[in-house]
């Protein structure tokens, strides 16, 4: 019997670069740290910048609200936007009405990166995402252990970026990456992006 | 759950930044719909290290209206491969409403059939069922024009436009071509409110397949 996710991941290949330009300054990983149970899929990406960054979210307006996404707001309220160095994410357990605890977990995510930068102010500098099973509290341990291999993985080439995106992945029968330079006032940039997503999805966002 | 970020080398503030993230949000990832479930999760972000140099992008500076639509451009390409990853899709559709009182009106309108069971399960099917497309509009809560509502198949290996319903009278559909068009992977849905205020809105959704409930059905909170 064919694996119908198998096939599906087969027909959506086309949509998977195989090459892109990114944005200068940006470094990013993607590994395997044991949140998801099949031992190798990638489960922790990190995102870091050279320099402070500008930044901006738009999160759910899901009254029940995770635990990433509390202090991904608080963090871009406590800093006004400025100064945000990383995004760190899990896939395969979403913190999600996971109490105090898992408050404290998001924060300790946050923390970790934020070490590994050099940041050590109490309004952390590192935006937090994560997503999977709902209801259940995160392997903190191994994600916290883990952040420094992540962050020693980093790196700028397109190979970097695909295992990033891969590491966002829950049911996706494909990572999602895109990239392009672009020009603006006679200036040339670059934008990369990654987004994850097969289910639950309606959002509106704010 | 949706999650995503976009990291640009471009110098903008972080006024400007929030704001052009709003603006694209809005005509992307806040315009598409797998199973109208809203997640727990569900963040976009987007960083700008201004590593490339130059000026620094102002809201309603210059440099500004063109950030914008290159990010809401770009966001809507990573929303549409959201979408065309839905949990047992098979087909990737694009609605779009146009000549509504306000862009808001035009989304909702949109939003409404995107979400609707049994319009998915009718392109599923293959079926040019337009009588729930024009329910899903009617039931959306917006200023609509009865005899001036038209919906079409826009197909999109470019032949010409199929029309179902002309100013809320129904054509003599051909089945055949409805067909051929609804057997394509992309497809296109136009819908004309005609309430003389000439907004539009965008939204991308896909079909409701036997494959999503096996999915579902066996991913345990």
């Amino acid at each position: 019997h064919a694996d119908p996710h198998k096939a599906a991941a087969s027909s959506k290949a086309r949509f998977v670069p195989s090459t892109g330009t990114y944005p200068q300054g940006f470094n990013v990983s993607g590994i395997h740290c044991g949140v998801k149970k099949d031992g190798k899929s990638l489960d922790l990406a990190v995102v870091a910048s050279d320099v402070p960054c500008t930044a901006a979210a738009v999160f759910t307006k899901n009254v029940f609200q995770a635990a990433p996404v509390q202090v991904s707001k608080e963090t871009l309220v406590g800093t006004h936007g400025r100064d945000i160095r990383a995004i760190v994410c899990n896939s395969g357990c979403a913190n999600a009405v996971t109490g105090q605890g898992g408050y404290e977990d998001a924060q300790a995510m946050s923390k970790a990166v934020d070490v590994l930068l050099g940041e050590t102010t109490s309004t952390h500098r590192t935006l937090v995402m994560s997503t999977g099973v709902i209801g259940q509290r995160l392997p903190i341990d191994k994600i916290v252990t883990n952040i420094p291999k992540a962050y020693k993985h980093r790196g700028s080439d397109h190979s970097h970026w695909l295992d990033c995106a891969k590491a966002f992945t829950t049911t996706d029968t494909f990572p999602k990456l895109g990239s392009k330079t672009f020009g603006v006032a006679g200036k040339t940039y670059r934008i990369a992006g990654i987004a994850k997503g097969a289910g639950m999805i309606h959002p509106n966002m704010a | 759950t949706l999650l995503g970020f976009m990291a640009t080398d471009a110098p903008v503030s972080a006024t400007a930044l929030q704001s052009i993230l709003k603006h694209a949000v809005d005509r992307s990832f806040n315009a598409i719909s797998v199973d109208g479930d809203m997640s727990t999760n569900d963040t976009v972000a987007i960083l700008a290290n201004g590593a490339a140099g130059g000026p620094v992008i102002e809201q309603d500076g210059e440099g500004y209206d063109a950030l914008r639509d290159v990010v809401t451009e770009f966001a809507a390409d990573m929303a549409k491969l959201v979408v065309r990853d839905g949990e047992g899709a098979t087909k990737f559709v694009t609605i779009k409403v146009k000549d509504a009182l306000t862009f808001e009106d035009a989304k909702t309108v949109a939003s409404t059939i995107a979400t609707s069971a049994l319009v998915k399960t009718a392109l599923f099917g293959q079926d040019a069922n337009w009588g729930r497309i024009l329910c899903a509009t009617g039931y959306a809560g917006v200023p609509v024009i009865p005899t001036k509502t038209s919906v079409s198949f826009i197909p999109t290996d470019g032949s010409p436009e199929l029309k179902l319903l002309v100013n809320g009278e129904p054509e003599n559909v051909n089945e055949e071509r409805a067909s051929e068009i609804l057997a394509l992977e992309d497809l296109e849905i136009e819908v004309r409110l005609g309430t003389g205020g000439g907004h539009e809105a965008t939204y991308y959704t896909c079909d409701f397949s036997y494959e999503y409930v096996k999915i579902n059905g066996d991913y345990r909170t």
